[in-house]
């Protein structure tokens, strides 16, 4: 199907035993631009691009196949290989309650995701416990309760708890009482330019042992998605990632431009705004969706 | 290094440009013609004309003609009505409560419109906007069909004689058919209950986002007919440069720009500065 896009330049290539690099720049050039389309980042489409180029040129172009054709082969391998082989588990053991943190930029998913991990261990025979740190949106912790109401999950939550480290450790002891073996915790969202709230989130992490720290990312973010993952890296090293929206056909580009520069795993990808749209990250699906 | 003038610091000076376009995500076509342009620029001028002074007075000619006003040319204090709408996430909520206090202290009666039944808490969410702003809320029952909540919102509007509505949507993805026929259907209700010039469709868009909020532009567009677009979390930096590719390609003008979270958070679309923080 991919080949069928590009069937237009590759009439201009002629099937030879070698691939010349003129063969080769023909098709990277038309690639590179499929890439930054699907906002793959700028550095990440040049390095990748120079890879390919590597591997392709002078490579023998077996019978049944054109140069074209190889040297898309040899991209989706590149992009495939950066994303990773298999799908990631969740790192479900640990202490009990073993806690998991969601983090990310305003509006990214990180409520209506924490709701669905929680349904999701929950199929999975753990009880977890939602709770919302997230004192400055307007009616977050509603937004909370109401979800894990829906998810059949238990929220926790005092008023009296004014930090997200007080509200944590009250909804440990919690957990422990109703033997809750996990913690889903929702945070506020904040940019990577907001200098003080990623402090907040550091302090939170120096008081308490988070098994997942998940950076929760929007599919839809452009060019700006390198920088806003190496900031929340240096402030909060998250342990993996969650695409969602991923159901609004973006092409994800921002995916492969953070594992790229990270080497975090894609654990989780929301697929729709309701509980049961989570789903495992498949880098090959993946893989086809960025090359368009 | 500008001292010497020779062809190697020219072909640097094109690749920072590229870069700087795709960077601000104006897109790899729109960006490709801008430097192609450049190049154009290059050969015919004889003057030693700085990229980033090039750049600025071609992307400020590309919005010059954008008009951030709403509702230019319609007077009366009767009913008008800003529809905001798009992909889950962006800003409506903020965006509605934002506006709802901008116009309130411009003089305007304004009435916020609750007709996001779907979402947890979207309700009470718009509720707290309201509050802060200290105007009224127009609420239906969660679930309730949002066409109903508009109608009868519209309605409770036209009684209270006020002189906005203002009213906030739950998010969808663009490429979903119910959604966007719902949206069509709710805009052909307060079609019916307002001409044309009183009502502003308004597209949220994240200043974040990169090619796909072309597509959402696009897709949307398809299903209402917007008048013009709200970039939103422009203080996170991003320079939204998608907006040219939208202005370029489907002819909207950037009406706000949402810079905080807090309820004054909101202004103008000012081209000059918008270019300004693109190019340097
Ligand atoms: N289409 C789609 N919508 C989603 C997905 N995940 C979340 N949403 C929606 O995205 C919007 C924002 O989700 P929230 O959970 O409120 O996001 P948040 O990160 O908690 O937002 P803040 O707390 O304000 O930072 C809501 O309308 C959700 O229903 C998804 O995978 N697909
Ligand atoms: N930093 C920043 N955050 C913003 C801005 N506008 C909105 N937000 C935040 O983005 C998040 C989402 O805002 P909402 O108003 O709930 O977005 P929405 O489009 O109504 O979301 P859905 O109804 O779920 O689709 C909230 O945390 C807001 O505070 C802005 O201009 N800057
Ligand atoms: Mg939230
Ligand atoms: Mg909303």
């Amino acid at each position: 199907q991919l080949v069928e896009k590009f069937s237009g330049i590759f009439k201009k290539l002629r099937s030879k035993g070698k691939l010349s690099e003129q063969d080769v720049d023909l098709v990277l050039k038309e690639l590179r631009m499929v890439l930054l389309e699907s906002d793959v980042h700028f550095r990440v489409v040049k390095d990748l691009v120079n890879r390919v180029r590597e591997r392709a040129v002078g490579r023998d172009v077996l019978d049944s196949v054109t140069p074209g054709e190889m040297v898309i082969k040899t991209f989706w391998e590149e992009i495939k290989n950066i994303l990773g082989g298999e799908a990631h588990s969740l790192n479900t053991t640990g202490n009990i309650p073993v806690l998991h943190l969601l983090v990310g930029l305003q509006g990214s998913g990180k409520t209506t995701t924490a709701a669905k991990l929680a349904s999701w261990l929950k199929k999975r025979g753990i009880s977890p416990l939602l709770v919302s740190t997230d004192t400055r949106r307007p009616a977050a912790k509603e937004q909370l309760a109401i979800l894990a109401h829906n998810s059949g999950v238990a929220f926790f939550d005092d008023s009296s708890c004014v930090t997200p480290l007080s509200m944590i450790q009250a909804a440990m002891s919690a957990a422990r009482e109703k033997s809750a073996d996990a913690i889903v915790v929702d945070t506020a969202g904040r940019l990577h330019v907001e200098k003080d709230l990623l402090a907040e989130l550091r302090e939170l992490i120096g008081e308490m042992a988070f098994q997942e720290r998940f950076l929760v990312l929007d599919a839809t973010t452009g060019q700006e998605a390198v920088k806003v993952a190496e900031t929340f890296r240096d402030w909060v090293d998250p342990t993996g990632l969650i695409l969602t929206k991923i159901d609004t056909d973006a092409r994800g580009g921002a995916v492969l431009s953070i594992v790229a520069q990270t080497g975090w795993p894609v654990k989780l990808v929301g697929v729709g705004e309701k509980l049961e749209q989570l789903e495992v990250f498949h880098p090959e699906r993946m893989a086809s969706r960025i090359l368009g | 290094s500008r001292i010497w003038g020779g062809e190697k610091i020219e072909d640097e000076d094109w690749e920072i440009l590229e870069e700087t376009l795709i960077q601000a995500d104006i897109g790899p076509l729109l960006a490709m013609e801008l430097v192609e342009g450049f190049r154009e620029f290059k050969k015919e001028s004889t003057g030693n004309k700085d990229w980033r002074g090039w750049l600025s007075q071609v992307l400020l000619k590309e919005i010059s003609e954008n008009d951030s006003r709403l509702f230019a040319g319609t007077a009366g204090k009767d009913l008008k009505a800003l529809f905001l709408i798009g992909i889950n996430g962006v800003g409506k909520t903020t965006v509605a409560g934002k506006l709802a206090n901008y116009y309130q202290q411009k003089g305007e009666q304004v009435s916020l419109v609750a007709a996001d039944t779907f979402r947890a808490a979207a309700i009470e969410q718009l509720q707290v906007w309201a509050d802060r702003a200290k105007v009224h809320c127009i609420k239906g029952s969660a679930g309730a069909d949002p066409g109903t909540v508009v109608y009868d919102g519209l309605e409770a509007s036209l009684r209270r004689k006020d002189s906005l509505a203002i009213i906030d949507t739950a998010g969808r993805s663009h490429v979903n058919k119910n959604l966007l026929a719902e949206l069509e259907k709710v805009s052909r209700i307060i079609g019916k209950h307002l001409p044309t010039d009183r009502v502003e469709n308004l597209l949220v868009i994240d200043a974040m986002a990169g090619q796909n909020a072309f597509l959402q532009a696009e897709s949307i567009g398809k299903a209402v007919p917007i008048n013009g677009v709200i970039l939103t979390k422009w203080d996170s930096q991003a320079r939204g440069g998608i907006i040219f590719r939208i202005q370029k390609e489907l002819g909207l003008p950037i009406k706000f720009i949402g810079v905080g979270e807090k309820i004054e958070d909101i202004i103008p679309f000012d081209p000059e500065s918008f270019v300004q923080a693109l190019v340097f």
